[in-house]
């Protein structure tokens, strides 16, 4: 059986806000190492890698691994009825057909229970290769997700070029055309306000604003976001949270 | 811009 309580109905809120644009249903993967999902976008181009740590939950109980098919749609719904600050325990019993979740108040006085029925998904795991990625850029969250939103005006797409002198990201469209250029920043007294860029070679690609966009729906989650490029391979943006990470993957536009 | 490629080609099916 799992049992996993969570001491922020916020995380799983924000989490949930994160992927359920992009993702309709999905197996929650449980096992003694925690709560993680795999997921396709319907078209192919966008993958969302999620990982709930077991430390995260207190406590944190599975016996043995447990897919757990779950519309997301209605687990945000459920997720509505809890508070930011309510305490989740999710339940599960070995071979399920529901999940049962209870919200806690923090000073108890307020107890919510539900239970959500569970579907079956066969869901291919795709094999992400471990990739030594030629460029990672971390960034403010909020700047990442001003730059998509902005560029998004101006254009489908955006180009990303990471060089020694920055990373620049620019759009053009019938209006005419855009640009943000990060140049590296320390701000050792708040590090989630810097940019840094770590680069072995330059790199440039090009990608939807659209899926973009989507990813930064999970800014609430963390105050930085980190990208990590190669020439002709999917971009990798991840968002990292206590007890976790939530992971995006892109496929780049190419030159028809 | 260019034309969309998928994950399909860059990930491996286990």
């Amino acid at each position: 059986m799992l049992e996993a309580r969570l001491a922020q109905a916020a995380v799983l809120k924000k989490t949930l806000d994160a992927i359920k644009e992009l993702v309709t249903d999905a197996n929650f993967d449980c096992s003694d190492g925690g709560i993680s999902l795999q997921a396709m976008d319907n078209s192919h181009v966008a993958l969302v890698s999620l990982l709930l740590r077991a430390d995260g939950f207190e406590p944190y109980r599975c016996d043995r691994n447990l897919a757990l098919g779950i519309n997301l749609n209605s687990l945000s719904k459920v997720l509505r009825s809890a508070q930011n600050e309510d305490i989740i325990t999710l339940k599960a019993a070995d071979d399920p057909d529901n999940l049962s979740l209870t919200f806690e108040s923090q000073n108890q006085d307020r107890i919510s229970e539900y239970e959500m029925k569970l579907m079956d998904i066969d869901q291919e795991h795709l094999g992400i290769p471990e990739t030594a990625y030629a460029a990672v850029i971390t960034m403010p969250a909020a700047e990442f997700q001003r730059i998509c939103r902005d560029l998004s005006g101006i254009s489908e797409s955006v180009t990303i070029d990471a060089s020694k002198d920055g990373v620049k990201f620019a759009s053009a469209g019938d209006i005419g055309n855009g640009s943000v250029t990060l140049k590296q920043t320390h701000n050792p007294e708040e590090p989630a306000l810097s940019t840094s860029i770590e680069l072995s070679e330059s790199v440039t690609l090009t990608f939807s604003l659209k899926y973009l966009v989507n990813f930064t729906k999970a800014t609430p989650l963390a105050g930085a976001v980190t990208l990590q490029m190669s020439n002709d391979v999917p971009l990798l943006v991840e968002y990292k949270m206590e007890g976790g990470y939530l992971r995006y993957y892109l496929a780049p536009k190419i030159q028809d | 811009t260019g034309k969309q490629s998928t994950l399909l080609g860059f990930f491996n099916k286990p």
